[in-house]
């Protein structure tokens, strides 16, 4: 969408809409198109071509390099706690990663329904562990969500799970006794599995614009949170917001989330990832 | 009444004595950061800062008021304008129940809200409302409605959504979801009660069969009310999915989800620029009280942050 091959500065300031839509934000963007700005007048970037494939670059770096892979504990159970702010696709994604793990028929993958509060939130889970027939630990209505991550942990550990993926109810960051019972949940399996969690996945939806990084950060508060599932990415938004929790808070993408069934994550792979952001 | 943040970063940039073209200028590139980090999108913004640029220069006249609040005011002044009027009217049906239909993106909070706005319709219209159930394919979506329906006392129609899978095959996909709400509306009819809330799955504006199950709905009950229920979180995409929305079903409302969050909600200006259609309620809780009227006036402030 770049005219002709020429390049001026303000042929460089027209990225800026592009990263801009791309939720990048504002003061990520001026950074970005600043150092094209400098690389321009350096001489080093002479035709759109290099200023795109600079970008490209830039941004790759800021998003880490190597996609990290799901952690795996040195002796099993290898816990994973699944949180994130309300909707934004955390049971869901519990069942794309079972998938992962299982298809292979390798692993052994216990679930725990540790949304307790929202209507039929077990019954959801439930399902999903019944099509992809792997045990759940599900605890009575309104059940103390810590108590059923403590069972969780207990049984995964005494019965020989590779695998126990906890999935939360959603919150906003903003609701500290809500961010508190998170605490708690990871807490509590500690009891049992002393290094747990071994793995804390955040689910951003990738329309949501700069108050993901505020999630990021709150819920680096009070869980050791070790990668992040961008989901919904099948849609028109581009969740460049990512970049930023990156680059200020070291959190990386481990998983993208492209649409409602099991089969549809994918290891984050920052190469495609940047090309969906300029495109 | 103003927050600081804009404000205080006018003032400071905004050097004493009377407005100039060229400090508005300078205050209008604060708003534009301001509104960059509020999530309003970007065509929106453009569009915003010209119409406010043009009334303050009308203004440039006016002496003995601080420039730069002067600035800040007809930003507020416009904002609440575009994000207005206050209107939670609810077409009502003539004969047979009231229709409404609720539609938006996976996880926006249709569900909840169906449940809220059924219990603001009891307890602040004296209407008897029916949920139905026409989300077929989230796992324990009905399970969900019901639930809802438990808590508040009213009545849930559903239907297996595995049942006439044979004859699916007959029917192209998406009639199911109407025939559903068609049933429904019957439903309601013969139980005497005067509102239907439909509950539709989650969908992307892109997916061309989801979006013409919408339109086969639409078509075939003619619902006095579609609600587009938006998260107020989203981010640059609210333009796309919601003109996409409207384009195709011609939507009567919006319901903006989540503002008990700290998301700054610029959504809202967005939605309405490029819809034309009001923000009717706002979800401020998980609870199922947790449904209040929009005020443009308070969205205005959040916003400008
Ligand atoms: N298109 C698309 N939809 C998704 C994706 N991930 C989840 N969804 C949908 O988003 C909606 C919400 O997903 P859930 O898994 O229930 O989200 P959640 O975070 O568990 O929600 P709460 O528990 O209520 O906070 C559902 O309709 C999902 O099918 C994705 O990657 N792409
Ligand atoms: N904090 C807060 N949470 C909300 C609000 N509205 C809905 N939720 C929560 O958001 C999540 C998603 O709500 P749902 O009603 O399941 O969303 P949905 O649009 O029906 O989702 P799909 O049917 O999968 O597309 C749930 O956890 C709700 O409790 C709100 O105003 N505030
Ligand atoms: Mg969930
Ligand atoms: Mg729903």
């Amino acid at each position: 969408r770049l005219l002709g091959g020429g390049l001026d500065e303000d042929i460089i300031d027209s990225l800026e809409e592009i990263l801009l839509r791309a939720d990048i934000g504002v003061t990520a963007t001026q950074r970005l198109i600043g150092g094209l700005k400098e690389g321009y007048r350096a001489g080093n970037l002479k035709d759109q071509a290099q200023v795109l494939e600079f970008l490209k670059t830039g941004l790759k770096e800021k998003l880490g390099g190597e996609a990290p892979k799901l952690r795996e504990a040195p002796k099993p159970p290898t816990v994973v706690i699944v949180a994130g702010v309300n909707g934004s696709g955390k049971t869901t994604s519990v069942a794309k990663l079972t998938h992962l793990l299982t298809r292979g028929g390798e692993k052994k993958v216990l679930l725990a329904a540790c949304d307790t509060f929202r209507a039929a939130a077990v019954e959801q889970l439930a399902t999903w562990a019944g099509r992809l027939g792997v045990d759940i630990v599900r605890g009575q209505t309104g059940a103390d969500p810590a108590a059923v991550a403590h069972d969780a942990c207990e049984k995964a550990l005494k019965q020989g799970y590779d695998y126990l993926v906890i999935d939360t109810a959603g919150r906003l960051h903003t609701d500290k006794n809500l961010m508190r019972e998170l605490e708690k949940i990871a807490r509590v399996g500690k009891k049992h599995i002393p290094d747990s969690p071994h793995e804390v996945l955040l689910v951003l939806d990738a329309t949501t614009g700069q108050n993901a990084v505020r999630q990021a950060k709150e819920f680096l508060e009070v869980l050791p949170v070790s990668g992040i599932i961008l989901a919904k990415l099948d849609g028109t938004a581009k969740g460049g917001i990512v970049v930023v929790i990156r680059e200020e808070l070291g959190i990386p993408v481990k998983f993208v989330g492209l649409g409602e069934q099991p089969t549809d994550m994918q290891p984050f792979d920052a190469g495609v990832f940047v090309d969906g952001l300029l495109s | 009444q103003l927050t600081d943040g804009l404000s205080g970063a006018i003032s400071r940039l905004v050097s004493r004595g009377k407005l100039t073209e060229a400090n508005i200028d300078e205050g209008l590139r604060e708003v534009r950061k301001a509104l960059l980090e509020a999530d309003v999108a970007l065509p929106v913004i453009k569009d915003f800062i010209d119409k406010v640029k043009a009334k303050a220069v009308g203004q440039l006249q006016i002496e003995g008021v601080d420039p730069g609040q002067q600035i800040v005011k007809v930003v507020n002044d416009e904002l609440v304008a575009l994000m207005g009027p206050i209107d939670t009217r609810i077409r009502e049906q003539g004969n047979g129940p009231t229709i409404i239909m609720m539609v938006g993106l996976q996880g926006a909070g249709k569900t909840t809200s169906c449940g809220k706005l059924a219990k603001y319709l009891v307890e602040k219209k004296r209407r008897k409302p029916v949920l139905v159930a026409a989300d077929l394919q989230r796992p324990a979506a009905i399970d969900q409605l019901k639930v809802l329906g438990e808590q508040l006392g009213l009545p849930v129609y559903s239907e297996d959504p595995n049942a006439s899978k044979g004859l699916t095959g007959i029917f192209k996909r998406g009639s199911r979801a109407a025939e559903v709400c068609k049933n429904g509306v019957k439903f309601a009819t013969q139980a005497g009660c005067d509102t239907v809330i439909l509950d539709t799955a989650g969908r992307l504006h892109i997916d061309d069969d989801l979006m013409k199950e919408l339109r086969d709905v639409k078509e075939r009950l003619e619902p006095q009310n579609i609600f587009l229920v938006v998260d107020a979180m989203t981010g640059q995409d609210a333009v796309k999915s919601a003109k996409e929305f409207n384009d195709q079903l011609a939507v009567d409302g919006v319901i903006l989800t989540k503002l008990d969050g700290d998301a700054r909600g610029g959504a809202a200006l967005s939605i309405k620029a490029v819809t034309g259609k009001t923000i009717k309620f706002i979800g401020t809780g998980e609870k199922l009280d947790r449904l209040e009227e929009f005020h443009p006036d308070r969205m205005a402030s959040r916003v400008l942050g």
